[in-house]
C-alpha cells in the first residue's frame, strides 16, 4: 500500500499528479532561462534554448539571482536551482520578457 | 489604448465582463466556490481603479473581455501546455485570457495549504490587465512564491503600476464627512475619535487617513452601514458639535434624517413625537431644498447650506437663517487666486478633523477653506477663502466603484 503522511491522504493525491519536470541540470536550466524570458530569444512559444552555457547564460543566471534575492554570482547553486524549481507564473519575465503577450488566445476549445 | 510597444496596453472600456469557462472548471474546488474566487479576485483591482468586472452569466456565446479556465497539460487548445504539479501554476495573456494548471494543489483563500487561488488570480488578472512581473518584495505582481497568507491586499506600487494604465479614481461625492465617536477609556478617560466616510451613490467607503486608502472590501451600501437612510444619492451631511448639543443630520430632497450615533440608527421622531423624514423648513427655517452640500462651522456655530451659485447660513443658537445671507458662493466664499473657483453647485463641503480644514468639492477637485491658522500666517489671505483648485484624487486615494454585482 502507498504510504501517506495525512489522515486525509491529500498528500497521496498530490503524489498521484503529472509533476513538471524539475530543474536539476545545465539543459533544464537553459530551458528554464529561455522559456521565461531571461535570455535573447524569445521564449515564447517556448524556443530552444542556446546550444551551450557562455557568458550569456551566465549573465542569465545573474539577472534570475538578482531578482530572487541570491548572490549574482551566475553560477547554477543549490539556492538557484531551488528557486527555478518553485511555482511560479507562466508569463515570462526578466529582460527579454515584458508584458504577457497580447492577444494570443488559443483556438476555439475542443468539445468534450 | 496603446502604449509604446506593439499592441494596445490596455482596455479602453471600464466594464469589463469575465467568465469562468464551463469546459475549464477545476476539479479541486466546487464550481461557487471558483466563481467567487474569482469574483473576488477582480473586485480587488476594481478597488484600486475606475475598472468594473461584470461576471457574464448569460449565453455561451455572449462575447466577453477575459475568458477564465483551469487545464491540465495540453490544454483547451492553449499553444502553451502546462508542466504537471510543480513551477509553472498559470499563465495569461494580456487583455486575454487566464489558464489554471489544475494539476497544482489551489485552494480556497482560508486553508493554509496549497496555492492560494485568490492570490494566484489577482496576479494574472493583473497581466490581462497589462502589468509586467514586477519583481519587488511584497509585489502582487512577482512571478513566484506565492505565500499562504490569506490577508494579501495590493500594495501602494501595485495600485500606482496599474494606475498608470488606467488613472486613479476621483469624484464626485454626494457626502463626506468625519464621524465622530466619543468614548471612554479603562480609565475613564473621554476620547474623541472619529472615522472619514464619503458617499456617493448608493454606497459608502471608510477612508483610513493614516494609511491613505480606503478600507479594505468597501465599497459597501449605504443601506448596510446605515440604517434607516435613504438608499442613494444623499444631499449633504451636517454635525452640529458645540457645548451641549451633539446632532447629526443627513439630507435628501426636502427632508433630512437625524442620526443616533450611540444606537446606529436614524432616529424615529423627533422630540415631539414626529416621524423622521422631517420636511428641511421645518427645521431650518429660510433655508430652500434641495441642497448641493453643507457644512457646520464650530467657530461661528453656523451651518452654512449650498444650493446653485448661493450660499446660506443659519445660526444654530438663534435657530434662523443669518442675514445678510443668502449670498453668491463667489463672494461668501471668495477665491484666493482666481479664477480657480468652484462657482456654484457643489457636490460636497467636508469639514475635517483628519485636515483640520474645510473642504469644498465639485467633480474630481477640490477647494480648501482659508482657516484661521491660514491667516495668521498670511493676514492678506480673504476670510473664508478659497485656495486654488487641487485633485480629489491626489488627497484622497483610490476610492473607486465596483460593479453592482460585486457588491456583497
Amino acid at each position: 500500500e502507498k504510504l501517506f503522511h495525512r489522515r486525509d491522504r491529500s498528500d497521496l493525491e498530490v503524489a498521484a499528479l503529472p509533476r513538471a519536470p524539475p530543474v536539476a541540470d545545465l539543459p533544464s536550466a537553459q530551458e528554464f532561462l529561455s522559456k521565461y524570458g531571461w535570455t535573447r530569444r524569445s521564449p515564447w512559444p517556448a524556443a530552444p534554448p542556446p546550444a551551450a552555457a557562455g557568458p550569456a547564460f551566465a549573465e542569465a543566471v545573474r539577472g534570475f539571482q538578482r531578482v530572487n534575492g541570491l548572490p549574482a554570482t551566475g553560477r547554477l547553486d543549490e539556492a538557484t536551482v531551488a528557486a527555478m524549481n518553485g511555482p511560479r507564473c507562466g508569463v515570462p519575465d526578466g529582460p527579454a520578457g515584458g508584458p504577457a503577450p497580447a492577444g494570443a488566445r488559443p483556438r476555439a476549445f475542443p468539445r468534450r | 489604448r496603446r502604449g509604446a510597444g506593439p499592441g494596445p496596453s490596455a482596455f479602453s472600456r471600464r466594464t469589463l465582463r469575465w467568465r469562468l469557462v464551463g469546459e475549464g472548471y477545476s476539479s479541486q474546488l466546487s464550481v461557487d466556490e471558483q466563481r467567487a474566487v474569482l469574483r473576488s479576485a477582480f473586485r480587488m483591482w476594481s478597488e484600486v481603479t475606475p475598472l468594473q468586472f461584470q461576471e457574464e452569466l448569460g449565453a455561451r456565446a455572449a462575447p466577453v473581455d477575459v475568458r477564465l479556465a483551469f487545464g491540465r497539460g495540453r490544454h483547451l487548445g492553449c499553444p502553451r501546455a502546462f508542466d504537471g504539479s510543480g513551477q509553472e501554476f498559470a499563465h495569461a495573456w494580456r487583455l486575454g485570457d487566464v489558464h489554471f494548471d489544475d494539476d497544482e494543489h489551489f485552494t480556497s483563500p482560508s486553508s493554509d495549504r496549497g496555492l492560494n487561488l485568490l492570490r494566484v488570480a489577482v496576479h494574472e488578472i493583473g497581466h490581462v490587465l497589462g502589468l509586467p512581473h514586477i519583481h519587488r518584495p511584497g509585489s502582487i505582481m512577482r512571478p513566484n512564491s506565492v505565500p499562504r497568507d490569506p490577508g494579501f491586499e495590493l500594495d501602494p506600487a501595485d495600485r500606482k503600476a496599474i494606475q498608470k494604465l488606467y488613472g486613479s479614481c476621483t469624484g464626485p461625492f454626494d457626502a463626506v464627512f468625519d464621524w465622530i465617536r466619543t468614548e471612554r477609556s479603562p480609565f475613564g478617560e473621554r476620547l474623541v475619535r472619529f472615522n472619514t466616510y464619503f458617499f456617493r451613490g448608493g454606497w459608502y467607503w471608510l477612508y483610513e487617513n493614516q494609511k491613505n486608502r480606503t478600507r479594505y472590501g468597501d465599497p459597501i451600501p449605504v443601506v448596510t452601514g446605515w440604517r434607516g437612510l435613504p438608499a442613494r444619492d444623499l444631499d449633504a451631511f451636517v454635525h452640529v458639535w458645540s457645548w451641549g448639543r451633539d446632532e447629526r443630520y443627513f439630507f435628501k430632497g426636502d427632508r433630512y434624517w437625524r442620526y443616533d450615533s450611540d444606537g446606529d440608527r436614524t432616529y424615529a421622531e423627533d422630540e415631539r413625537g414626529r416621524a423622521y423624514p422631517r420636511p428641511i423648513s421645518e427645521r431650518f427655517p429660510g433655508i430652500p431644498s434641495p441642497l448641493d452640500a453643507a457644512f457646520y462651522d464650530r467657530r461661528s456655530q453656523w451651518i452654512y447650506f449650498f444650493k446653485g451659485a448661493l450660499v446660506f447660513a443659519f445660526d444654530v443658537q438663534e435657530n434662523r437663517a443669518v442675514s445678510p445671507y443668502p449670498q453668491r458662493l463667489a463672494v461668501a466664499f471668495p477665491a484666493v487666486a482666481p479664477p480657480s473657483h468652484p462657482a456654484g453647485h457643489l457636490d460636497a463641503a467636508y469639514h475635517s478633523y483628519a485636515h483640520g480644514a474645510v473642504f469644498l468639492l465639485k467633480g474630481s477637485r477640490y477647494w480648501r477653506v482659508v482657516g484661521d491658522a491660514d491667516r495668521r500666517r498670511d493676514p492678506a489671505l480673504p476670510v473664508n477663502g478659497l485656495f486654488p483648485a487641487e485633485p480629489v484624487s491626489e488627497r484622497w486615494f483610490d476610492i473607486c466603484d465596483v460593479h453592482p454585482s460585486a457588491l456583497n
